[in-house]
């Protein structure tokens, strides 16, 4: 079954740990992705 | 998660559960028994009707049940010390786990818990990345550095070598994502902030009981949900998974719901979810 | 149940054998891993070998056929693979297409993609750790650097991936980076399939930063937002970027497609980066030539 069984959609969310993180210098220069998090944490929750 | 190790190696239906345990018992009750009369011919000249009936009465081998109840005692144990190191959440549950399904192989007879407890926590850090020299980590706990080295191959062959746990922890997140998403401005946030929290501590407890064995994380995470606020999680449930919602959404929702071609059907999960709660209750 | 006949490679941590499974024939290789050596119990490489091979199941990674105890020593039996690329690239008397660059490339990717969708980082992609099976599948091999992607808050060492293909991220000292660091490796490799020799040789960790940016150009904020807050950025000399001409000059061979794929690869700002979805599906694995059939390559 590959459906994904949800649909990732940054807009729905508020999550201000993870939006926190997306401000910041470090993470950014480093190439953090708030759509990479939310994908693994939706992944595991419908695996 | 079908190819995960912890599906291949570590799931089972209660009945295999408890026929594990029986094993892992009868096995050691019979080798501790064998000990036990070689100890008593070997000295048969020495030691007199009262003593052998002494021994025969105390050197009583512990029964499955037991030896469950002194397992449980001292996984207890694991995450109290764990917690006590500061260890993150998911360190505390891999050493919970560690702990746990060793004693799925061996008998509390043949390695005593408290011998093990200490390995298990500091395998778990190096296996998460979380690397503590075993100086400092003897230091911290107090422990014999020979004796945790000593366990570490003996716990690593008892885990099969799997040593990648998934934990109902990113699922929990995964959950809080998707509820703002299908029950979208019909929660309160900071209460879903609140609920979160709780939800945390109730998977680490868990993680004690069999149902690490009998479900998959999601479906842990959802019991915790369930329990922790059943109006919620059912409508979540029945708008995701049923979608014949009485205010049947526009196709917007019907997209945020991800129904696609789902197969999961409601039912079937509710079931499972509830069993789970109640396991876990 | 398995036979060492013949040691291969001696590694810091481990001593590799060539063997039998007696049972089936079929040839392995084993790595047994010293135990001595590390005063903290098993060693960290070890514990990641097995941690990730254990749940890693796919055609282009190398697979864990079985792990036992041995005389105080843990041994990892894993399929045999006879070479790499990097004694492809060397061996001046192989000759190689462009069509059989695309079949590694499409293969590397293909495994790469597979540890990334199971949240697995590899952090040491290279061409002696891409193997090469008997029938020429490329396998993704030595996953003693591998972690699993990061908890979010959670801080990495920058230490990781052999220099000449650590992504800038890495060079600056970044501790959130993601599987971009992956993706960067292979387009080195890439580079080096197509140039034959190595495409970023630092001769030390300071050097790797300047070849990086002499040959593809130094970033600023404004195609990298926030690399100057990293505290290696000031002293950096600046270099423009190559234009397409040069690209083209470079790799001559390359089609307009493999230049953009190659691009695309070594985007410097990690999050513009192609992932391994776009890598995959890009117009470069769509056009002429066809990937060669891994059996036909000599």
């Amino acid at each position: 079954d590959v459906s994904k069984r949800y649909n990732l959609d940054e807009s729905l969310y508020s999550d201000p740990f993870i939006k926190d993180l997306q401000e910041r210098k470090d993470f950014i220069a480093s190439g953090f992705r708030v759509d990479y998090v939310y994908s693994r944490m939706l992944t595991e929750a419908f695996m | 998660f079908r190819h995960s190790s912890q599906y291949r190696f570590w799931s089972f239906t209660p009945e295999q559960l408890e026929q594990r345990r029986i094993e892992v018992n009868a096995q050691a009750v019979q080798s501790i028994e064998q000990d036990l009369r070689n100890f008593i011919d070997a000295r048969s000249t020495e030691l007199n009707e009262e003593e052998i009936k002494t021994i025969e009465n105390r050197a009583v081998p512990v029964n499955m049940e037991e030896e469950l109840k002194l397992v449980n005692l001292y996984a207890k144990k694991v995450q109290t010390i764990a917690q006590r190191l500061n260890l993150p959440t998911e360190i505390v549950a891999t050493s919970i786990t560690f702990f746990r399904r060793f004693y799925l192989e061996n008998s509390v007879m043949k390695i005593e818990p408290k011998a093990i407890v200490l390995t298990t926590i500091f395998l778990a850090c190096k296996s998460e990345n979380y690397f503590i020299g075993i100086d400092s980590f003897c230091e911290k706990t107090r422990g014999d550095k020979e004796q945790v080295l000593k366990y570490e191959f003996p716990l690593l062959e008892s885990l099969k070598f799997s040593l990648l746990s998934h934990h109902p922890y990113r699922p929990l997140h995964g959950f809080f994502l998707d509820i703002q998403a299908v029950l979208h401005g019909k929660v309160d946030l900071s209460y879903m902030g609140h609920i979160y929290d709780r939800c945390k501590k109730r998977i680490t407890d868990a993680l004690l009981t069999d149902a690490v064995y009998f479900y998959s994380p999601p479906q842990i995470t959802l019991a915790v949900l369930m329990l922790e606020d059943e109006a919620l999680t059912t409508r979540y449930l029945e708008l995701k998974f049923h979608g014949n919602d009485t205010n049947q959404g526009n196709a917007e929702d019907e997209a945020s719901r991800g129904n696609g071609n789902v197969t999961i059907q409601l039912d079937k999960l509710m079931k499972i979810v509830t069993n789970c709660s109640k396991l876990i209750e | 149940e398995y036979t060492k006949e013949r040691k291969v490679g001696e590694g810091t941590y481990a001593v590799v054998y060539l063997g039998t499974k007696q049972s089936s024939g079929r040839k392995i290789a084993v790595k047994e891993i010293k135990t001595s050596e590390f005063k903290d119990g098993l060693d960290m490489s070890a514990i990641r070998e097995v941690k990730y091979l254990q749940e890693i199941q796919h055609e282009n990674v190398i697979e864990l056929i079985d792990i036992f105890l041995a005389y105080d020593n843990l041994n990892l039996v894993l399929e045999f693979l006879p070479s790499d690329l990097e004694k492809v690239i060397k061996d001046r008397s192989i000759l190689f297409t462009p069509a059989d660059i695309k079949s590694w490339m499409l293969m590397t990717l293909r495994g790469v993609h597979h540890c990334h969708r199971n949240f697995i980082l590899h952090r040491d992609l290279k061409p002696n750790n891409l193997l090469l099976s008997p029938e020429g599948i490329i396998k993704v091999a030595d996953f003693g650097l591998a972690r699993t992607f990061p908890s979010a808050q959670e801080i990495l060492t920058s230490n990781v991936v052999t220099r000449w293909y650590r992504a800038p991220e890495l060079l600056f000292g970044a501790k959130h980076y993601t599987s971009a660091v992956d993706i960067w490796s292979a387009g080195v490799i890439f580079a080096e399939l197509m140039l034959r020799i190595p495409y970023l040789p630092g001769q030390n960790d300071v050097d790797q930063i300047e070849v990086t940016f002499r040959a593809l150009g130094t970033p600023t904020d404004a195609d990298w937002p926030d690399v100057s807050f990293f505290s290696a950025y000031n002293k950096l000399q600046i270099y423009p970027p190559p234009s397409r001409e040069e690209l083209r000059r470079r790799f001559i061979a390359a089609s307009e497609n493999a230049l953009s794929f190659l691009c695309g690869m070594l985007t410097m700002n990690p999050q513009k980066r192609w992932n391994a979805v776009e890598c995959l599906e890009s117009d470069y694995f769509k056009e002429a030539p066809a990937p060669s059939d891994p059996f036909s390559i000599k």
